[in-house]
């Protein structure tokens, strides 16, 4: 019984939890030494260019609101729902079919753009398609951002996109929105669900990936009027499956194949490696799903759930009326409610030593682990379509407030559909 | 729909074959 209970569980040190801010950055070997890589970096981390090498403490109940507000964005564009308000703004009304919202950004990667290059820090982001950052002069306005804005006028690589080309058309599926005309170029419009949005010209500019991963032409807009949440950052990377995407734009060098590992620690990096360079040999796939209503997302087929190595008893159709999509822009898993409350009952079960504490905003399943030097927490695996099954790692199943606050890093939805 | 976050994505590798038309996973690929 002792052996079982050593394999479906992971004892964690709880000081690994909670790493001191002022730990050195590590940097991801991968990213170092693999062709067409990226570093990605948590924003609040040691690592990230953004903080000077002192991790910030991110306001945790802020990132858990932001959280649902873009999973509440990306129901409400499944669901069909158009929110009908108009976003004003002097160059161009965006009708604001909510992209998904841009949440709290968690993971970024350094990014070149124009001649000469400009580098500049973007949330890589797979639940959205339009790449876009800040331009100058910002004819409307720009939200503060670390790195200097981008200025077209200074890159002799820049050119703005005429709103009779063929990009300007795709911009409904890629932004929920309708390409418009300035003066005859190509203006898009990407309003997020809480109240931020972009709007520019749709541009085409050289990208720097790396000294070998240089591309020419990439569509991209350039905000010249921008509202965000998301001070700091300069703008996102879209790697969403629509044909504006990142990955669809480079899918003659990369075949639209993408690989990453988030930095399980604000003091690391992790990496984002375009093409199928270095993926690892214990890769497990599962066949994407089509959503309905949702062809740029990158759907999954959960198919099961198992908590120390017990299988929860869940129907199969508790996953598949509602689907389920994986994004990296998401912080905390949303289930549905009855896979969420199995998952719950069975964690709890297996917690039942350690004292219960109050809920913290949507984590409603929380510990008081003051005192202890481990935890011993049951393993949890899930399932998809075609046979692959997931062990998550110790740091993908709590999400740790304080030492006194440790929650079940999951959430239910509101809505079996959803 | 279900919506798999970067909490539960950590010390995973995740890979998007988007010509394949399949999501992997690579528990540990991180290392």
């Amino acid at each position: 019984v002792q052996g079982r209970r050593e394999i479906d569980s992971h004892i964690i040190q709880l000081s690994s939890l909670f790493p001191s801010p002022s730990s050195s950055c590590v940097l991801s070997t991968k990213a170092s030494n693999t062709k067409s890589s990226l570093h990605v970096t948590h924003r609040h981390g040691t690592c990230s260019r953004l903080t000077n090498g002192k991790a910030t403490t991110p306001d945790h109940v802020e990132i858990l609101r932001l959280d649902q507000a873009r999973v509440n964005s990306i129901h409400s564009k499944l669901s069909k729902k158009v929110n009908d308000r108009v976003r004003q703004s002097q160059s161009t009304n965006v009708p604001a079919k909510s992209g998904s919202t841009l949440g709290s950004g968690n993971y970024i990667v350094t990014v070149g753009i124009g001649t000469p290059k400009h580098d500049l820090s973007l949330i890589f982001d797979t639940g959205s398609d339009l790449t876009w950052t800040q331009c100058e002069p910002c004819v409307q306005t720009c939200y503060s951002q670390k790195e200097p804005i981008f200025n077209p006028s200074s890159s002799s690589s820049y050119y703005n996109v005429s709103c009779s080309s063929a990009p300007c058309s795709s911009l409904s599926s890629a932004t929920g929105n309708a390409g418009s005309c300035s003066a005859s170029n190509c203006v898009y419009g990407i309003q997020y669900g809480d109240q931020s949005f972009s709007v520019g010209y749709l541009a085409k500019e050289k990208f720097t990936l790396t000294s070998s991963d240089v591309f020419n032409g990439v569509y991209f807009g350039c905000g010249e009027n921008n509202q965000g949440l998301f001070t700091g950052i300069a703008g996102l990377l879209g790697l969403g499956r629509d044909k504006l995407s990142f990955p669809s734009q480079t899918a003659k060098t990369y075949n639209k194949i993408f690989s990453y590992c988030l930095p399980s620690s604000s003091r690391y990096t992790g990496h984002l490696t375009f093409g199928s360079a270095a993926i690892s040999s214990s890769v497990k796939f599962t066949p994407i799903s089509t959503i309905t209503d949702g062809t740029s997302f990158y759907g999954l087929d959960i198919v099961g759930i198992t908590v120390g190595g017990r299988k929860l008893a869940i129907s199969s159709t508790v996953f598949s009326t509602p689907g389920a999509l994986i994004d990296s822009g998401t912080v905390i898993t949303r289930l549905p409610p009855k896979a969420y409350a199995a998952l719950r009952s069975a964690f709890k079960a297996q917690m039942s030593k350690y004292p219960s504490t109050s809920a913290v905003s949507i984590l409603d399943t929380c510990f008081n682990l003051s005192g202890y030097k481990t935890v011993t927490i049951p393993k949890v695996a899930f399932s998809f379509s075609g046979g692959a099954v997931v062990e998550l790692g110790s740091k993908g199943i709590l999400y740790p407030f304080k030492m006194s606050q440790v929650c079940l890093a999951f959430a239910g939805n509101s809505d079996d559909n959803n | 729909a279900a919506i798999f976050g970067n909490v539960q994505q950590q010390t995973l590798e995740v890979v998007y074959d988007g010509a394949g038309g399949r999501v992997g996973f690579a528990p540990n690929g991180c290392s």
